[in-house]
């Protein structure tokens, strides 16, 4: 992790249902790459963060300093992909549900 | 209410016999996956429906829901039927398509000795060719849950006669939305051949089941993940476990002790014995004042300068005495 770049970026993350107790009764997938946002959006921010305008505004206005306690935008997740998830409902019947916003694929300033 | 996108579900569906013959076979090392005894064609199926998604993105049925129903069989007066149980079924899941699976093979009836007219010298009696195999009906019956009558016939569907032991899928979707939509979610299925005493099947890896494609309405919802596959409490509400906390709440963590047991040298930092702090002062005078109540009041923030020197005494006052249980003791010991 320490060679991580500072600035917002996409970090890996493998999930494990076993992990968070829930592979008693998900039968697929075991495990996903869901990965995680983090990362610096400091001012100025790069392209490579595709900042939206508001951040782009909330950055200069903290940097110019003239409204104090304004923080810097956040590092957040910008395209989700959605997961396919086989599991047993109460009655062990099988259930295929597609949940969206399961995995990152790029992390934004917002 | 919703309008399913025009889906033309197939009326009739049947596939493959070697695949579908051994379940076993296709399941290869994912029927560890499904558990013991779930290595039946739902299951198979299940799974297929998965793997498809899995590997080119098709969503099943055109939604994002695939519910599996697997029946109970009973036999009510020499009649087997196939009891689901659709109440797993949540309401923000709109039905796309409701499909009914089930293995069939052509039934001969029995061949029959026609007697003989007359009894020539060299005629002898025969057996006539059995019949056509018979034709079969399905009867799909809804009943509420407490309710003892066979339930409302919801449905009958004539079947072909199978040119061989093989699968086939029915289109029930009029049916499951019917009966949801009166609150009836229990279906009965009846394999109806007509015959007197067709012979009590037994529970099989051919026993029928049903499909629901569904549009989880709720599924986009923040947190929506937690709704279905978040179930923590291991135990069912207002039943504590015999090894609950001592106090009785219904968290089944071991809560550790927060007091030293035994008298051993504790750690207190020398030449510091003032009493810790009192808890702040109310000035309201509100009773909780005399006991720390478990919300930390905030205090007004002190000015740049004297936090530097309050951050000191508060650290010299606050921190005599440090506790740590036995186990932590005995590591330190062992260190």
């Amino acid at each position: 992790q320490w060679d991580e770049p500072r600035v917002c970026s996409r970090r890996y993350l493998k999930v494990d249902f076993a992990d968070i107790g829930w592979n008693e009764w998900i039968i697929s997938p075991k495990s996903f790459d869901a990965y995680y946002c983090a990362g610096a959006c400091e001012f100025p921010m790069p392209k490579i963060v595709h900042p939206s305008n508001h951040a782009t505004i909330q950055s200069i206005v903290r940097a110019v300093g003239i409204v104090p306690g304004i923080p810097e935008p956040c590092c957040v997740p910008d395209k989700m992909s959605p997961l396919g998830v086989l599991f047993l409902d109460e009655n062990r019947n099988v259930v295929l549900k597609v949940y969206p916003n399961m995995s990152v694929e790029t992390c934004a300033c917002r | 209410s919703h309008t399913a996108p025009a889906r033309s579900a197939p009326p009739v569906a049947s596939y493959g016999l070697a695949r579908d013959k051994d379940p076993q076979r296709f399941l290869g090392d994912r029927a560890a996956a499904l558990g013991p005894g779930a290595q039946d064609m739902v299951a198979v199926h299940m799974l297929r429906l998965y793997e498809k998604y899995r590997q080119r993105g098709a969503r099943p049925g055109g939604g994002n829901t695939v519910r599996s129903f697997r029946p109970r069989l009973e036999v009510v007066n020499q009649r087997a039927l196939y009891f689901f149980n659709l109440t797993s079924m949540q309401d923000s899941e709109m039905i796309l398509t409701a499909t009914f699976h089930f293995y069939s093979e052509p039934r001969w009836p029995r061949a029959h000795e026609v007697p003989c007219k007359q009894r020539a010298k060299n005629a002898s009696c025969r057996l006539l060719p059995p019949g056509l195999p018979a034709r079969r009906h399905l009867l799909f019956r809804s009943l509420s849950q407490n309710m003892a009558t066979q339930g409302l016939l919801r449905g009958a569907v004539a079947l072909a006669p199978p040119p061989r032991g093989l699968w086939q899928a029915r289109d029930i979707s009029p049916i499951v939305k019917a009966a949801r939509r009166d609150g009836e979610l229990l279906l009965s299925a009846e394999l109806d051949s007509g015959e007197k005493d067709p012979g009590v099947p037994r529970p099989s890896p051919h026993a029928p089941y049903i499909l629901i494609y569904a549009n989880d309405l709720a599924i986009s919802e923040p947190n929506s993940v937690a709704v279905t596959l978040q179930r923590y409490d291991p135990f069912p509400a207002g039943d504590p476990e015999p090894g609950a906390a001592p106090n009785n709440s219904t968290d089944p963590r071991v809560r550790r002790a927060t007091q030293a047991a035994g008298p051993f040298q504790d750690n207190e930092l020398p030449g510091l014995d003032e009493k810790p702090a009192q808890a702040p002062h109310d000035p309201q005078g509100h009773k909780h004042a005399l006991w720390p109540s478990p919300f930390r009041t905030l205090k007004p923030r002190p000015g740049r300068k004297d936090r530097r020197r309050k951050g000191q005494d508060t650290f010299a006052a606050s921190s005599q005495v440090l506790h740590f249980d036995e186990k932590t003791m005995q590591k330190a010991r062992r260190k």
